[in-house]
């Protein structure tokens, strides 16, 4: 990726970054849709001699030989039988029967994660920089197991199966599916033996946002990642006929508009089908387009689709409008014609301009690549966002990274909007999503593996999420772009990465499998269920009393029921108390606690309040008592608890529910 | 016959395994032909999960549910990228 190492402070700090030998011992492991090796991003030009614990291959297949793996690229494997056990024999003519990426995902999100150092990389220009992934020393072994019909379980718990057998110390995981119970999840359940071997799981959070409890992969063994932007943005100005402006974002990149302005029509108005304004295919009226601008508005078919259509039919331009769904969240696509993506209520006040005036003109101003961009990050609106509704106890998202118009390493096979009219072949392509933040925290997480070897996958992880941030440095709290307003612990979780401080968080929390497996006994799963996520028999205790507030996770969610608690401000109140264990990897010092609540009605107290560690490895336990007074059901409330040396902040954030 | 199949995860109680059968895929493969005579293991998974997946119809796989050391049949699921 071009830009993000700089955002995330690495270019700045790469003393403080691990050596080449350390950093080159990790390797990620992929999970997605295969990878195009001949990318630069997979050049191996410095790497030595691989790993000689690794038991990977390079798997043979339609266009892919062992010869396409080398010293980064060191493995490559496809798994597809479940997928054809379903839907029939892969059409080798579509898609190729090996690990070879023909959709440009896989490629995307691996190079994020540990691509090449990749000088004079950009798409058409734009995003500009020399790209990298977040390791770019670290080796990358790719698995395949999606395909042009979806990633099927069977296929995703093999790649994991073998994934684990190879020897992968980092798994990324930018796919999702439902909302099931632990032991019913495939992901959830292979993530499990993986972070038993000490692999860190990385898993998108998924892009159902900006609704409530609409997370998937949010097993507490599992690092689940939401995304925000960049301080990064595409402008592509909407010059209107009555002299107004309004902004937008493009990656269109050929020949531009006449430098006159041109008729422009809503989609809706030149359609005789009901969902017109949606610019369908075969739903647009050439007669009333033919060399025109067409506002056209988001939703149902893919945004670049909605230019190629406009396009067929003969229009010269579009300008593409959000609607509520989206709000003001702008992501820029490189459109087949002069196009460009505005806002909801830019979109409202072009509408009113062309349904006004009886001659609406417009021009698109395409201005490249902006940086500097402020606020930044803010929280993408399509995040998924929590409470987690599998264990509401557990707050997820943990982290956000970034997952907006990122630039990262693409397929040869396929152009950069993935429509099959879409001629065009990139090396890099910017696409948005929580697949793009998921590779940032692998890569990241494999920074930190490269540095800190004996650090557990749970270890790892407290570190990302203890020293992120939710603030900006002027103080102001980190902005949700779907409401305009502060985000939230269900937005952002712990907040955004930041991978220099966590090099050296100071103090962690840890957890064992052992710690898991309580955890399901506290869920109250029967043995044969924990049996099918932890694959061997295990008796919870009766006599032992388990709660799920205990697992030493490093977020809190408490979780009152409104029924029980009494009605606000009638008398008595909910008390809630969760106990953790720190343990130092830092400095020997003396750590004190603070908390601080969004609102009167939770009161946070932690018991002792210094804690004063030795050497590294030594423990320390807390507790938090969280007094919570009655509200309504559904209610919400935030806090943060901190400990601090001075030179180490060790930040929790709390979310409290009334449910 | 392959109307009316789909694919199931078989999760199997690896301690579980007759000490007839030295390697579990063998143990696998006769759970499976105790059900149904023309199913195939797709993959037998060796350590994100012990077990198998394989086609079967719905009547399969609940008599498979009731085989000594199987522990749960979930269907396959389709998963989607972010």
């Amino acid at each position: 990726t071009t830009r993000t190492p700089t955002f995330l402070g690495l270019d700045q700090n790469a003393a403080m970054l691990p050596a080449s030998d350390s950093a080159s011992d990790v390797i990620v492991g992929v999970l997605d849709t295969g990878v195009w090796p001949e990318s630069p991003s997979f050049d191996d030009a410095g790497f030595g001699a691989v790993p000689s614990s690794w038991k990977g291959e390079c798997e043979i297949g339609t266009n892919f030989t062992k010869l396409k793996c080398n010293k980064k690229l060191i493995g490559a494997r496809f798994f597809a039988k479940g997928y054809e056990a379903t839907l029939g024999p892969i059409d080798e003519s579509k898609e190729s029967k090996s690990p070879r990426d023909d959709d440009g995902h896989g490629t995307h999100t691996s190079s994020t994660a540990a691509g090449s150092v990749v000088s004079g990389a950009s798409l058409f220009g734009y995003a500009a920089g020399t790209a990298r992934g977040m390791a770019p020393r670290a080796r990358v072994a790719a698995y395949k197991v999606c395909w042009v019909g979806g990633c099927f379980s069977s296929d995703i718990l093999a790649g994991i199966d073998k994934a684990i057998e190879d020897g992968v110390n980092v798994l990324s995981m930018s796919l999702g599916g439902g909302m099931s119970e632990y032991y019913r999840d495939s992901v959830a359940i292979g993530s499990f033996a993986a972070m038993e071997k000490g692999i860190l799981v990385s898993c998108s959070a998924g892009n159902a946002g900006p609704s409530k409890y609409s997370l998937s992969n949010v097993a507490p063994w599992i690092t689940t990642v939401g995304a925000g932007t960049l301080d990064r943005d595409f402008p592509a100005i909407v010059s209107l006929g009555n002299g107004k402006n309004f902004s937008g974002v493009s990656l269109f990149k050929g020949d531009s508009l006449p430098g006159k302005p041109l008729p422009i029509v809503y989609a809706g108005n030149v359609s005789n089908v009901t969902n017109g304004n949606l610019c369908m295919t075969g739903t647009l009226n050439p007669d009333k387009i033919k060399g025109k601008i067409v506002l056209c508005d988001r939703g149902i078919n893919p945004r670049v689709q909605k230019g190629s259509v406009v396009k067929s039919a003969g229009g010269i331009g579009m300008v593409l409008t959000n609607t509520a769904a989206n709000g003001e969240e702008l992501v820029a696509d490189a459109h087949l014609l002069p196009a460009t993506a505005v806002g909801e209520s830019t979109g409202d006040a072009i509408k009113q301009y062309v349904f006004s005036d009886p001659n609406p003109t417009a021009t698109i101003l395409f201005q490249g690549t902006k940086v500097g961009v402020e606020p930044s990050p803010v929280v993408a609106a399509f995040s998924s966002r929590g409470p987690n509704s599998i264990t509401q106890q557990i707050l997820k998202p943990d982290i956000i990274a970034p997952g907006v118009n990122i630039l990262a390493g693409w397929s040869g096979a396929i152009g950069p909007t993935g429509l099959a009219e879409d001629g065009r072949r990139v090396g890099f392509n910017i696409i948005s999503g929580t697949s793009m933040s998921c590779p940032h925290v692998s890569g990241l997480a494999a920074l930190l593996k490269a540095a800190h070897p004996d650090w557990s996958p749970a270890v790892i992880r407290s570190a990302l999420m203890t020293t992120a941030y939710s603030s900006y440095k002027d103080g102001k709290l980190m902005e949700d772009v779907a409401t305009g307003k502060p985000s939230t612990p269900f937005d952002h979780g712990a907040g955004h990465v930041d991978p220099v401080s966590a090099l050296n968080p100071g103090l962690v929390y840890d957890l064992l499998p052992q710690d898991y497996l309580n955890f399901l006994c506290a869920l109250n799963y029967t043995s044969g269920q924990i049996t099918s996520v932890a694959r061997r028999n295990f008796t919870c205790d009766a006599q032992k009393s388990y709660s799920v507030n205990d697992l030493n996770y490093p977020s809190f969610s408490v979780v009152v029921d409104a029924q029980m608690s009494s009605t606000a401000g009638s008398g008595s109140d909910t008390v809630v108390k969760h106990t953790r264990t720190l343990t130092n990897v830092g400095p020997a010092g003396t750590y004190k606690a603070s908390v601080t609540s969004t609102s009167d009605s939770v009161k946070i107290s932690v018991d002792p309040t210094s804690l004063t560690f030795g050497q590294s490895g030594e423990k320390n336990s807390y507790t938090v008592t969280f007094t919570v007074t009655g509200m309504p059901s559904n209610s919400n409330e935030f806090g943060r608890i901190e400990w601090s040396d001075g030179k180490h902040v060790v930040g929790s954030p709390v979310a409290v529910s009334w449910t | 016959a392959e109307e009316g199949k789909r694919t199931y995860i078989v999760h199997m109680a690896k301690s579980a395994k007759p000490a007839e059968f030295e390697e579990h895929r063998g143990w696998y493969d006769a759970s499976l032909k105790s059900v149904s005579e023309t199913a195939e293991i797709i993959y037998s998974y060796e350590t994100a999960i012990h077990g198998f997946s394989a086609r079967l119809t719905a009547a399969e796989a609940e008599a498979i549910e009731s085989t000594p050391g199987t522990l749960s049949v979930l269907p396959e699921m389709r998963y989607e990228l972010h």
